[in-house]
C-alpha cells in the first residue's frame, strides 16, 4: 500500500522550493544551510 | 492474478550491453549498501573569507597565524580582563569561524551565557535571589555595545543589569 | 597503451607540488596561475592522449591517497555486519581527491585557450576520464569497491562548477551536460556499486535543479534520461512486492527525490509521464502515482467530490497535455504503425489486423524472463496513448469542421460514433481477445493517461467507463475496477483523473455498480468498496 509520503521528511505544503534544502535522497532532514550569524546592527 | 504480475519469475539473464545481471547488480548494491556517502562527504573545510578586510600595511603579517586556530590559546586569553573581551571581539566580528567557536566555549567555560534574543552574553554577579525551571533573577554583568546618550562616545563595555529575568529558553 | 615510461613518477612529482600549494593557508590566484601555465607548457592540457593520461595519473594517485590503511583485522575476526561497519566508518581523508578536485576547477578558470586547451574541450574529456576509471575499478574490485572518495570528488565539482547560474553563463549549460552525460555513463545498470552515490549526485541541489531551471525545457531532456537509468535499475527488484533492505533503501530515496520534483517542477513530470510508466513495474503502484499526479503549477483542480461536478464543463478539459516522451516509438520498433495507421483511417471489415495484434504484443520467451512479463509493456502502452490521441485529434478536427462547439467527450452514452469507431474497435477487441494478464496490463496503459484534466484524462476516463459498460464478461468489469482500485487504495498522492473516473463509475447508474456480484464477493471486500468511496466523498 506504499507509505505516508509526509514522513520522509520533506514539507510537501512549503510555499518554497524544496530542492534549496533538499540534503539528500537518504535523509528527513534538510540540508543545513551555512547558518547565518548577523551582528546586531547596533553593533556594527 | 487479475492484478499485479506475480512475482518476479527470477532467473538472471545473460549479459547484454556491458549491463551486468539482475543478481550480480543486486549484490554490488547490498555491498554498496554499507559504503554509503555520508553527510561529512559532502560537506566542504569552511573557507573564512573576511567580509570587510581590515586594510593593513603590507608589512602586517596579510594571513591568519596558524596559533589562532589552537583551542589552549583561547583558553589562555581568558584568564585576564583584557583577554575576555578579545574572546568577546573574536565572538562578534569573527563570525563562522573555527576562532568563533573557540571563543564561544571559551567563554562559556568561563560560566558567561549567550542570550539568544539580546545577543548578549551575560555572566552571574551574584546567586540569583529567583531561580526555577523556567527562569532565574538577579543581578547580571552583560557585556555591551554603549552609545552614550549624547552620542559622544560609545564603545564596548561590561555594565550591570539588576533584577534581570534570564529565561531559560532564550540560554544557547 | 602502456603509459611512457617515468610518466606517472612525472605526475606524482607535479601532484605533490600541487598538493603543498593547497596546504599553504592563505594562496592567491598567481600561484595557481602560475602552476597551470606551466602546465600546459608542458603539453600536458592540450586535450590528447597525453592529457587523457595526466588526468588518468591524478585521479588514480588522489583516490589511492585518499583511503587510510584500513585498520588491518584477520578476514576471520569480524563478522560480515561489523566489517561492513568498519567500511562504514573507515576514516577517509579526502585532502588529496580535494587537491585534484580543485586542481581540476582551477584548470577550468585558468587554462587559456591561446595555448590550446579551453573549458569546453577539457571537461568533457576530464569526465570521461574519470568515468573509465570509475567503471574500472568498480570492475576490478566488486564488492570491496569503495564509492565514496569518487563521490566527493563530484561533490567538490557540482559545488564548484555546476553552481554558477546556467541562465546567465550559458557556458554553465555545457558544464551541467557534461555532468549529466557523465552520469548516465556512471548509470547504476553500469556501476551498481555506485548508485546510492550516483542517487545522491544526480538529485544534488547545485545539479539536479540548474539542469531543470536553465533554459527549460533544454535541460529537461538529460535529466528525464537520468531518471530512466534509475527506474531501469530498480525495476526487476520492484516487481516483487517485498524489498530487499538495500533496494527499499534506493526506493525510498527516489521516493524523496520524485517529491521534490512533483513540488518544485511538476511540469518535467507532467510531460515525460509517459516514458517513466514503461521502466516502472505495475506493482509499484505509488510511485507511479506520485508522477501521474503532477500537474501544471498555474491550474487549479476541483474538488473531484464536489457533488454534480460538470468536468465536461473544465476549460482544460479540452486541452491536449503536453507529451515529450516518443510515443509511437516503440509502434515503429515493431513495424505495427503503418498497419494501425490504415485501419484507424479505413477501418475494414472484418479485418484480421484486430485479431493478430494479441499475438503482436507477447515477447520471445528468452525475454520473457528477463520483463518479468511475458507482454511487451512499452508496446502495449505505446499503442494504447498513440490509437487515444488519433482519437482525440480526428475527434477535435471533426468537431471543428462541422464548427460545432468542440464535442465534449461526455461521460453518458457515446455521443460520437466516431468515438465508439476504430479506436475503441481496437481497444474492445484487446480486451475481449487478451488473457488476464494481456487484459490488466492493457487497462493499466489506459489508467496511466489518468491525470490532470485535459483531453487525455477525459478520453481514456470515457474509455475505461465505456468498455466497463460495454463489457461481455464480469471479469473484464471486475479487472477494471481492479485497475481502478489498487492506485486507490495506495496511500496518497492519487491521480485528479484516477478520482473522477471512480467516482463516476461507482455513482452513474448507467453502470449500475453496486449491483455488480463482485463488489460484495468477500466481506472485506464489501468494506474495501466503501471505505475507498466514502473517502471520495
Amino acid at each position: 500500500l506504499g507509505i505516508d509520503l509526509t514522513t520522509l521528511g520533506l514539507n510537501l505544503n512549503s510555499s518554497d522550493n524544496l530542492h534549496k534544502t533538499f540534503g539528500s535522497p537518504w535523509s528527513d532532514e534538510p540540508a543545513r544551510g551555512e547558518p547565518e550569524y548577523c551582528i546586531p546592527s547596533c553593533y556594527c | 492474478d487479475l492484478g499485479a504480475i506475480g512475482d518476479n519469475l527470477g532467473g538472471s539473464a545473460g549479459n547484454s550491453g556491458g549491463m551486468h545481471d539482475q543478481i550480480y547488480n543486486m549484490q554490488m548494491l547490498e555491498a554498496a549498501f554499507y559504503k554509503l556517502p555520508q553527510p561529512k562527504d559532502s560537506e566542504r573545510v569552511k573557507s573564512y573569507v573576511p567580509r570587510h578586510p581590515a586594510v593593513t600595511p603590507p608589512s602586517y603579517p596579510q594571513t591568519q597565524a596558524p596559533i589562532i586556530d589552537n583551542p589552549a590559546f583561547w583558553e589562555r586569553l581568558g584568564f585576564d580582563p583584557i583577554g575576555t573581551d578579545t574572546l568577546f571581539f573574536a565572538f562578534y566580528y569573527q563570525q563562522n569561524t573555527y576562532q568563533q567557536y573557540l571563543a564561544a566555549r571559551e567563554l562559556k567555560r568561563q560560566s558567561w551565557r549567550y542570550h539568544k534574543k539580546y545577543n548578549t552574553w551575560f555572566q552571574r554577579h551574584e546567586e540569583p535571589k529567583v531561580t526555577n525551571d523556567e527562569y532565574e533573577k538577579g543581578t547580571y554583568v552583560y557585556f555591551d555595545f554603549h552609545i552614550a546618550d549624547d552620542g559622544s562616545q560609545h564603545g564596548w563595555c561590561q555594565r550591570i543589569k539588576t533584577e534581570f529575568t534570564f529565561e531559560y529558553n532564550y540560554l544557547e | 597503451v602502456a603509459d611512457p615510461a617515468g610518466f606517472r613518477d612525472q605526475v606524482a612529482v607535479l601532484f605533490s607540488d600541487w598538493c603543498r600549494i593547497c596546504e599553504l593557508p592563505a594562496t592567491n590566484d598567481s600561484v595557481y596561475s602560475h602552476y597551470i601555465s606551466q602546465l600546459q607548457q608542458s603539453g600536458l592540457l592540450k586535450g590528447d592522449d597525453i592529457t587523457d593520461r595526466f588526468f588518468r595519473i591524478l585521479m588514480e594517485l588522489s583516490v589511492s591517497h585518499c583511503v587510510l590503511p584500513e585498520q588491518v583485522s584477520a578476514p576471520g575476526s569480524l563478522s560480515l555486519q561489523s566489517a561492513q561497519q568498519l567500511q562504514q566508518v573507515q576514516q577517509l581523508s579526502y585532502f588529496s581527491i580535494d587537491s585534484y578536485a580543485k586542481l581540476v576547477v582551477l584548470i577550468m578558470k585558468f587554462c587559456s585557450v591561446d595555448q590550446g586547451s579551453s573549458k569546453a574541450i577539457l571537461l568533457p574529456k576530464i569526465l570521461s576520464v574519470t568515468v573509465r576509471v570509475i567503471q574500472k575499478d568498480a570492475e576490478e574490485k566488486k564488492l570491496s569497491f569503495n564509492p565514496r572518495p569518487y563521490f566527493r570528488l563530484f561533490v567538490n565539482w557540482l559545488l564548484d562548477l555546476a553552481s554558477l547560474d546556467p541562465v546567465v553563463d550559458s557556458a554553465n549549460f555545457q558544464v551541467l551536460t557534461s555532468f549529466a552525460n557523465a552520469f548516465h555513463a556512471l548509470q547504476p545498470l553500469k556501476v551498481p556499486g555506485w548508485s546510492f552515490a550516483w542517487l545522491e549526485l544526480v538529485s544534488h541541489r547545485s545539479f539536479m535543479p540548474k539542469l531543470l531551471m536553465c533554459n527549460s525545457p533544454k535541460g529537461w531532456p538529460f535529466f528525464q534520461r537520468l531518471l530512466v537509468d534509475l527506474f531501469k535499475f530498480m525495476e526487476p527488484y520492484l516487481r516483487n512486492a517485498e524489498l530487499g533492505e538495500p533496494v527499499h533503501f534506493l526506493y525510498k530515496g527516489t521516493l524523496r527525490v520524485l517529491l521534490v520534483l512533483l513540488h518544485d517542477f511538476p511540469e518535467f513530470l507532467c510531460d515525460y509521464h509517459f516514458s517513466f510508466c514503461d521502466v516502472i513495474p505495475p506493482s509499484c503502484i505509488q510511485m507511479r502515482n506520485v508522477i501521474l499526479s503532477a500537474f501544471p503549477r498555474n491550474m487549479r483542480l476541483p474538488d473531484p467530490s464536489t457533488p454534480n461536478l460538470k468536468i465536461d464543463l473544465l476549460a482544460e478539459i479540452s486541452q491536449s497535455p503536453r507529451i515529450l516522451s516518443d510515443v509511437d516509438g516503440a509502434l515503429k520498433a515493431k513495424q505495427i504503425k503503418a498497419e494501425i495507421d490504415e485501419y484507424l483511417k479505413t477501418r475494414p471489415e472484418g479485418s484480421p489486423f484486430l485479431t493478430e495484434l494479441k499475438q503482436r504484443f507477447l515477447l520471445p520467451q528468452s525475454e520473457a524472463n528477463l520483463a518479468g512479463t511475458r507482454y511487451n509493456v512499452p508496446l502495449i502502452n505505446s499503442l494504447v496513448l498513440y490509437v487515444g490521441m488519433q482519437a482525440i485529434q480526428q475527434l477535435q478536427s471533426k468537431s471543428s469542421s462541422q464548427h460545432a462547439p468542440a464535442q465534449q467527450i461526455t461521460h453518458g452514452p457515446p455521443m460520437d460514433i466516431f468515438l465508439v469507431g476504430a479506436a475503441m474497435d481496437i481497444f474492445q477487441s484487446l480486451i475481449k481477445n487478451l488473457d488476464t494478464e494481456g487484459r490488466y496490463l492493457f487497462l493499466n496503459a489506459v489508467a496511466n493517461q489518468l491525470r490532470y484534466p485535459n483531453n487525455h484524462t477525459h478520453y481514456f476516463s470515457f474509455v475505461l467507463l465505456y468498455l466497463f459498460a460495454e463489457a461481455s464478461q464480469d471479469i473484464i468489469q471486475e479487472q477494471i475496477t481492479r485497475v481502478l482500485l489498487e492506485r486507490l487504495i495506495v496511500n496518497r498522492p492519487h491521480p485528479w483523473g484516477l478520482l473522477i473516473t471512480f467516482i463516476e463509475l461507482i455513482k452513474n447508474p448507467r453502470y449500475n455498480f453496486w449491483n455488480r456480484s463482485f463488489t460484495r464477493c468477500a466481506p472485506e471486500i464489501e468494506k474495501l468498496f466503501e471505505s475507498v468511496s466514502r473517502s471520495c466523498g
